[in-house]
């Protein structure tokens, strides 16, 4: 595409295209756009970050992620999405403004390289991490239980064949541990979004216990509120709760790492599949799809910002 | 590159915990080489699981023979990826 404005956001694109999306977007709009190179995938690629400031030194931060599933391709379109509504809408948006006024945004749309690239060459069905496990012939570990938030624990598989191998150690992949490296060199980060497909859910720690959050109740009207406006747009139906009451005990995962941190505004989502594609979700569905999710991130910055902690 | 034709992707109804329980030991039977989209949680949740043809008479006689309701997502996965493929090259030419 010659311009952020020419890109097509209702098709899925290679990561090629995708990185050369966010060297458009800095080069249209250098005051408010930055991208970060926060490591190196195992195999050697760049991971990419894309920074929206107005200003200020190590203001207080919203994190976002999209595409640590590999193979959940509607959230890196999404994430693609986000970033252009991000630049469309400050100076318009009066809520997005304001939250720009005072505070980062940090989004990550390609946080596994190395799968999104495999699941265009080789296989579309992948998951993983690609690193390779001395021992086994099987590729990968599960980058959303391979953190240190009760890693190991049940809720996650020890076997490196299984789709949610959690690795030798916590932090053992390079693209979880260039997360953990930023977010603690940052130090000043409030919300911390991790976005998944698909299944339609709005996620608050904790994965790996029952025990609730200290936060639960506030966690859970944030989230209600933020699924509130996201079915607004199309009726499409979320629910919301805690990772291990609303799914099942996961461990090792990104929120509960990122809540043990001390941010307390951590959330995952489950963007939809409304019908019977699952991962295999229709290019027609990707602007829809980042639209409504795009309602429920701004009452969770919203939120972020008029509660400051 | 990976080839999916013939694969499915059944929706499989759990009604009750054991039944929950059923699909779960489906999940550790490597050799079916089952890829749980979405898993098996509580009782009533859509438990979704891509099926390579191989293993997909075995599947359905299991979920047949101990009354387990299941609906079939996908009939084709390459189709499906075909498609997909077909629509990205269609707008990467344009």
């Amino acid at each position: 595409a010659r311009s952020s404005d020419t890109f097509n956001y209702a098709t899925y694109h290679t990561l090629e295209e995708i990185y050369g999306f966010l060297d458009l977007l800095v080069a249209e709009h250098p005051q408010l756009v930055s991208k970060l190179q926060i490591g190196s995938s195992y195999e050697g690629r760049p991971i990419y970050v894309l920074k929206f400031s107005t200003g200020g030194s190590n203001r207080p931060a919203i994190w976002i992620d999209t595409g640590i599933h590999s193979r959940e391709w509607v959230t890196q379109a999404s994430g693609v999405w986000f970033a252009k509504k991000i630049t469309q809408d400050y100076g318009q948006d009066p809520t997005l403004t304001a939250i720009l006024d005072s505070l980062d945004i940090f989004l990550e749309i390609v946080t596994n390289p190395d799968g999104f690239a495999f699941t265009h060459s080789k296989n579309r069905m992948w998951r993983k991490t690609r690193s390779l496990t001395e021992g086994s012939s099987c590729v990968g570990v599960d980058p959303n239980r391979n953190w240190d938030a009760g890693f190991g624990l049940p809720g996650a598989s020890s076997n490196p064949c299984s789709e949610t191998y959690h690795g030798k150690f916590a932090n053992s992949e390079v693209e979880v541990k260039s997360i953990v490296d930023f977010v603690k060199n940052h130090g000043n980060i409030k919300a911390f979004i991790s976005i998944h497909s698909y299944s339609q859910l709005l996620m608050y720690p904790y994965g790996y216990t029952e025990e609730a959050a200290p936060d639960r109740d506030e966690l859970d009207q944030v989230a209600k509120s933020a699924v509130t406006a996201l079915t607004s747009l199309y009726g499409t139906k979320f629910e919301y709760g805690s990772i291990i009451k609303t799914i099942y005990q996961a461990s090792g995962t990104t929120v509960d790492w990122t809540y043990s941190q001390g941010i307390k505004y951590s959330f995952t989502f489950e963007l939809r599949d409304t019908g019977r594609y699952g991962f295999l979700l229709p290019a027609s569905q990707i602007v829809p799809t980042a639209q409504e999710t795009w309602l429920a991130l701004r009452i969770i910055m919203e939120h972020t910002l008029n509660h400051p902690y | 590159k990976e080839n999916f034709a013939g694969h499915q992707v059944l929706r499989i109804s759990a009604a009750d915990e054991a039944q929950v329980q059923k699909v779960k030991e489906l999940e550790d039977l490597e050799h079916l080489q089952l890829d749980f989209w979405r898993g098996p949680t509580h009782p009533g949740a859509p438990i979704d699981v891509r099926v390579p043809f191989p293993s997909l008479q075995a599947v359905k006689i299991f979920l047949e023979a101990h009354g387990i309701g299941y609906t079939t997502m996908i009939e084709d996965v390459q189709a499906l990826l075909d498609e997909e493929q077909e629509q990205m090259f269609a707008l990467r030419a344009w």
